[in-house]
């Protein structure tokens, strides 16, 4: 079992961290040029890790693109990231064709987080450039990073301006389907899915004191104390069921029967 | 009376907001290209105003630059800027040699507002590219925007590092002098402005519930409101000190004597 996924944004958005509290551990660490912001370019980077989900085992591939964003002119960053993309399918594409198959693990991407900046107004050039650019190849998944800058009613407004620009621009993004087993189920899962996306997320991996006294994820501000953990105060909870709990199985068929077929077709008539 | 204030940063960073909280009336509007963030390049605009400080009136002029830091290509972004700035000078300078002087309003910058994205890391390569392009021309004053998206400890932290770079890229930033008129004086100064610096800023030109039940202008989050005039929670009272209430004087001297005079003494070398 093995779980591939990318992310992607600029520089201090939090991406790390989400990483790190979606998964319980520390999967990603920085180095110290990241801190500084010393990109000179945009690189790609691998970071393996094992992970333990419902008494299941689970191999990790986080793929992470650091300098995606943070050059004075960004405009060529999407390609490294899109070149990865394509070389692990290739890798895929090579191994299907070998006589003697080997169980490799499947080195594919299965989902791409990109965060979005809390501007509070809409989509930015670089986030429209680079999801036209990887949207037919990955499940994407936008998520509002850092929510916890914006008020309740600014995520209802930032999430629909973020919808029409996803639409007016063409772009697709990864949608949970609706299994039709169940009127009950298919309601839930739009109240607490489809109807919230894209996610606006929060992470921590420090506990804090919440307002009632428990010990919990969170972010500790004069005014108050946020907990990532709490449905009220941001999407996490949604993510991390969207991700690991709930849809990882339909994130890979999505990968392996649409986009991953999509792309071979393509090649193969070349 | 009149001041002149630019302001500079990406979009989406609470500048709009800002400026109108400072002068406590809608300076600026936003257009719906600015909403939509449809930026084909960077513009500079003008947007005059009448405040009154003191029962003193005084005449506003905010120059800002939409598109600033909106491009997938952003290494072209300061020029537009640059050029208002020594425009401006060259009227000046213009208006100095005419035989018969007639009381224009200085049209020189007198103090530039660089908002820096709260990522919590450290500069930009943008925002040192930027500051690089403008430090020996206008009274720098760089603000963290949007600080109720750090912790106090970040803020330390991201304070001390911003520093850091600015030291290293050798950019001179806009330091209100202390007066020794007065020990006491000088102590306040210092641990008040000085060791805040650069500041962390909040805007809002809503009213809400303190915790206390005051109505302040602030944010409200579900896990508590931020107010912005409140000392403990962010520097916005020790920024409106420093521009409009202990330092305007100083700004508008330091222009006219030290940074239009080296700009004069370069341009007639050539
Ligand atoms: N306000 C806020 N800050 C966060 C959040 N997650 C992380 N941070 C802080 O943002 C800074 C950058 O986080 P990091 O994970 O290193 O970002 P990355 O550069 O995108 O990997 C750190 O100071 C974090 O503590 C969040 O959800 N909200
Ligand atoms: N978290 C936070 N949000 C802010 C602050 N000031 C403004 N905003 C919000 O940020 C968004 C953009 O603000 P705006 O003033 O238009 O930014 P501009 O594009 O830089 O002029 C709006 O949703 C504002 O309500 C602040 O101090 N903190």
């Amino acid at each position: 079992f093995n779980l591939n996924v990318m992310v992607v944004g600029e520089p201090g958005l939090g991406k790390t961290t989400l990483i790190n509290t979606l998964f319980n551990k520390p999967v990603l660490t920085k180095n110290v040029d990241e801190e500084r912001e010393e990109f000179p370019a945009v690189t790609v980077q691998l970071t393996a890790s094992e992970i333990e989900e419902d008494g299941i085992k689970l191999r990790l591939n986080v793929v992470t693109a650091p300098g995606f964003g943070a050059l004075t002119n960004n405009a060529e960053s999407w390609k490294p990231i899109a070149d990865e993309i394509n070389t692990r399918f290739d890798t895929y594409l090579e191994s299907e064709s070998r006589l003697s198959r080997t169980t490799i693990e499947d080195p594919r991407i299965h989902a791409l987080l990109y965060f979005i900046e809390p501007s509070g107004h809409s989509l930015r050039a670089l986030d429209i450039a680079f999801m036209k650019q990887v949207h037919d190849k990955v499940n994407l998944i936008p998520v509002i990073a850092k929510a916890d800058t914006l008020t309740d009613d600014e995520i209802v407004e930032f999430k629909r301006r973020i919808l029409d620009d996803i639409k007016y621009q063409g772009i697709s993004v990864f949608k949970p389907l609706v299994h039709e087993t169940d009127d009950d189920d298919a309601a839930v899962l739009n109240n607490n899915v489809l109807s919230k996306l894209p996610f606006a997320v929060v992470g921590s991996t420090n506990y804090v004191q919440s307002a009632d006294g428990r010990s919990v994820r969170g972010r500790s501000y004069p005014w108050g104390t946020i907990e990532v953990e709490n449905e009220n105060h941001n999407d996490f909870v949604r993510l991390r069921e969207l991700l690991i709990r709930n849809y990882m199985e339909e994130l890979k068929e999505n990968t392996n029967n649409v986009l991953y077929e999509n792309y071979r077709s393509a090649k193969l008539l070349r």
